[in-house]
């Protein structure tokens, strides 16, 4: 295993135990801004991982990022990674970033489906699910992305367990679910959350439950169209933004309008670049420049955080 | 590893919302068959789905039968999956 971050590839695909040890290295060698936390275990008792960036303070707002918890969209785990190095290796140099970090803390959860995403490099690449089973019956797996209690049950999401939408027997059953749910509710200061996905090349904003416009619909309109501008000016991808039941298809139990509705008014779903030709299997050298625009569009959300509290 | 030889991804535009049930309705007349990597969400939107090998003429026949226009997106996914895992292999060297 690696000695240290620096030899490890930003720009390859990588297995649970390569970015777990990537993660021990990489908070040892930049112990002043990033520790790790242990916020809970898998199904099959997994750790689940987060990196916290903080320059001090207690309780400080901050930013939640999650990447791969549908398992098989590898490119948002790497994306994940790839963030985590530029956060910590352009702190010093980026001014806004400064300034960010300044005020606020970042988190970032990069493999939020632990069991899946081991399966997919063990036995099935394009499992997307948990691993959670049940008595009595014979499909495996919750997607985690149905799993959260706001609209939970609608019909953006489906009751047979051998659906690759399947919601799971209750809201926030899943302890991958179960454990953010806690983690961000104990923190009680979260001011923005962005949950990465593959692909479709779109940021969204709540709700995917309903159609009905979210109270600050028109913040998060701007906000998004400036993300995506942002984006676009990196590698000339262009995206579209809008919210997720108008933009895409009503998807309910999710975690942004989980986030939302537990008082996050800055809740972004973002749907990674689709060059019409891999779908999610997107070779790793694309990693880099989808890393690279992803982060631009990151960084926009972050600073307009900073910059309204509330 | 499962094997995904043959296994195709088809990326059909659907013209309106009567082709979009029609697609839904193709995950119920295939359980845990087809696998939607873009779900049916709108007519604006493609729909991509992965086709096992063994359905690919059934699922073909129906999507002519019904009108639906498709592409094949990726004509055999354990080609891709090969490359990524040399990819890995190399990049682990």
């Amino acid at each position: 295993l690696e000695r240290s971050s620096s030899s490890f590839s930003y720009s390859s695909y990588h297995t649970l135990d390569e970015i777990y040890n990537w993660m021990d290295n990489f908070v040892a060698e930049h112990s002043n801004l990033v520790s790790k936390i242990h916020i809970g275990n898998s199904f099959e008792n997994r750790s689940i991982l987060v990196l916290k960036f903080s320059t001090g303070g207690s309780n400080r707002q901050a930013v939640w990022i999650d990447t791969g918890i549908h398992s098989r969209e590898w490119i948002t785990h790497a994306t994940g990674i790839w963030i985590s190095n530029k956060i910590a290796s352009s702190y010093a140099k980026d001014h806004l970033l400064k300034k960010i970090l300044n005020a606020m803390d970042i988190f970032i959860d990069i493999i939020t489906n632990p069991d899946g995403f081991a399966f997919t490099h063990s036995m099935n690449r394009l499992w997307r699910k948990n691993k959670s089973s049940q008595p009595g019956i014979s499909c495996i797996g919750v997607d985690l992305n149905r799993n959260w209690r706001t609209g939970f049950g609608g019909n953006g999401s489906n009751k047979n367990p051998c659906s690759e939408t399947y919601r799971g027997p209750a809201p926030e059953s899943e302890p991958e679910v179960a454990a953010i749910v806690e983690f961000i509710t104990n923190h009680g200061n979260f001011k923005a959350l962005i949950s990465i996905h593959s692909y479709s090349q779109m940021v969204m904003y709540p709700y995917g439950h309903s159609l009905e416009p979210v109270p600050n619909y028109y913040e998060l309109f701007n906000l998004a169209k400036d993300a995506v501008k942002a984006l676009n000016k990196v590698h000339g991808i262009q995206y579209t933004f809008g919210s997720i039941s108008t933009t895409l298809y009503a998807a309910s139990g999710i975690t942004v309008d989980w986030a939302y509705d537990t008082g996050i008014k800055y809740a972004f779903s973002f749907e990674l670049r689709d060059t019409g030709q891999y779908g999610f299997l997107l070779p790793a050298s694309q990693i880099v420049p989808t890393a690279e625009e992803t982060w631009m569009a990151i960084r926009t959300i972050m600073k307009h955080t900073m910059n309204h509290p509330y | 590893q499962m094997n995904f030889t043959g296994d195709q991804v088809l990326r059909i535009l659907a013209k309106d919302e009567k082709q979009l049930t029609l697609l839904r309705d193709l995950e119920g007349l295939k359980p845990q068959k087809v696998d939607f990597w873009r779900g049916p969400a709108r007519p604006s939107l493609p729909v991509d789905m992965r086709v096992p090998f063994s359905e690919l003429k059934d699922v073909k026949d129906y999507l002519k039968s019904h009108g639906l226009r498709y592409s094949v997106m990726i004509k055999d996914i354990q080609v891709l999956l090969d490359e990524e895992r040399d990819a890995m292999a190399k990049s682990r060297r």
